[in-house]
């Protein structure tokens, strides 16, 4: 099984959307793949008709039984999509941190779960919160490769220095190098602030960035009314094209790291 | 001196946003205004021109004193705008968690440090990291009115529907009633999926909800690139119009809750 995590500590950027785009083109193309959510907001959750609120078991009780030594089956939901499952989210999730504290050996619970769950599926996109804590370093520790979507503005590219620094830290700590993509994303090729952006990124990051640019799509904003994928909803829209390039980039046999 | 907060548990609704712009007006105005940035990502102290990941002292330093039991003079740094000064964020923040843990009596910290302030201004404005934990929990202790952006999108909603019932738990808690108001943002009257969650938020939160919405103004972006609120960039754009509006609003004695 194939586990990408998809993570930005700035909010906002199209994390969720592009873990809902790229697991929906997955499964549309026969694979079967599981999505994971590890934001306490649970917008992915929320996104396939679930309410963090209330929801049990989610990835909250991963922890929980984790910190008690017992590690059953975890309960995976199904989605409308076929051949997509969802390992929810908890607003529960959001207490972790405080819980956890400095207490050590939490940050391979991720890992440990997945690798429970690999004979099941072909790929894991894991979603995650925009804030560096347990939860990120599990979804680092869990992936053979990361996805970090940056919206075309300048905020957002101060923030990436940020992810980039974050992502230099947990690399010392993995045997095998992660590599990542940057994926531009809400990219308005009529602002000059978006275009310029752009070419900043490209200028700096120039081996991990990819070639091109989500666009913005008024689309998305119908697809996640509907609870389903654009790229199922709206397969032939401006942005469902580009997460279609996307994937087949990643999924390219040599792709770059 | 009025004490406002910017919280939302969701990602990229405009927090920063509305927060710069509205100090921006009162500064503007005349009113000697403080911007406090209390999101470990440091969007805020970004913006203008400052460098989360190495400034000191920061509001990390807050936290760090008040567990040792002193509670020192606070730095705070000036900006390019004349009665706008601000207490940044270090990217440290994100630590603060996983320290305090369950350790009782840090959320009060940064209503103590705005208190020892409040001779100085007339009006701070705390910007919060989206995400419920013990720097939000400080803001909602700290301030006397809260400001609550919502994208008009449908998983926006959903997502306000936990930032509600947070704020029910806090309201338990304190002493006085926190008023709160809820403010549309990102609005695009273009796109069905944005007019309809407009609808939806007005139909559900009809005494919360300020009466009118930001509309998407693609000069915020160029506003960020330049480190100034788009009230003193662009004065007359849709966004700075709309954002005087909402100041007015919220200025008015007899504000609703
Ligand atoms: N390419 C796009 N075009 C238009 N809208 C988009 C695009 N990508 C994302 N969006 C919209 O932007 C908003 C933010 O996207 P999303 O929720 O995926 O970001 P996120 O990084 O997951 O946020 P958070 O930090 O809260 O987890 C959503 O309303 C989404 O519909
Ligand atoms: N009315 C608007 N029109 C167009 N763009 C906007 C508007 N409001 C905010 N933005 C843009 O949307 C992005 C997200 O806004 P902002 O960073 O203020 O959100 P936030 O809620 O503070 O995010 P975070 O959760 O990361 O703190 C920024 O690029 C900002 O420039
Ligand atoms: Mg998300
Ligand atoms: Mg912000």
């Amino acid at each position: 099984m194939k586990v990408w995590a998809v993570a930005n500590q700035k909010g906002g950027v199209g994390k969720t959307t592009t873990t809902t785009s790229l697991a929906g083109l997955l499964a549309q193309r026969g694979h079967s793949t599981l999505v994971v959510d590890l934001d306490p907001h649970g917008s992915l959750t929320s996104y396939f008709g679930f309410d963090p609120e209330t929801i049990e078991p989610s990835a909250y009780d991963l922890f929980a039984r984790a910190a008690q030594g017992s590690s059953d089956t975890i309960m995976l939901r199904p989605t409308a999509v076929k051949n997509l499952s969802l390992l929810p989210a908890s607003t529960a999730l959001a207490t972790l941190d405080r819980q956890l504290g400095a207490r050590s050996g939490m940050g391979l619970v991720v890992r440990r779960a997945l690798q429970a769950l690999s004979g099941r599926f072909e790929y894991a996109l894991i979603d995650c919160p925009p804030m560096l804590g347990v939860l990120m370093v599990n979804a680092l520790a869990a992936c053979d490769r990361l996805l970090v979507p940056v919206q075309t503005e300048y905020l957002a590219l101060k923030g990436l220095e940020r992810m980039v620094h974050t992502l230099e830290m947990i690399q010392r700590s993995r045997s095998q190098p992660l590599p990542y993509t940057i994926v531009p994303t809400l990219f308005d090729r009529r602002t000059r602030a978006s275009v310029e952006s752009l070419e900043e990124l490209r200028q700096r990051y120039p081996a991990q960035i990819w070639s091109e640019a989500i666009p913005v799509d008024t689309q998305f904003r119908d697809a996640s009314r509907q609870g389903l994928p654009l790229t199922v909803v709206h397969p032939w829209s401006r942005g469902s094209q580009a997460y279609r390039r996307l994937l087949d980039e990643v999924l390219l046999p040599e792709a770059p790291a």
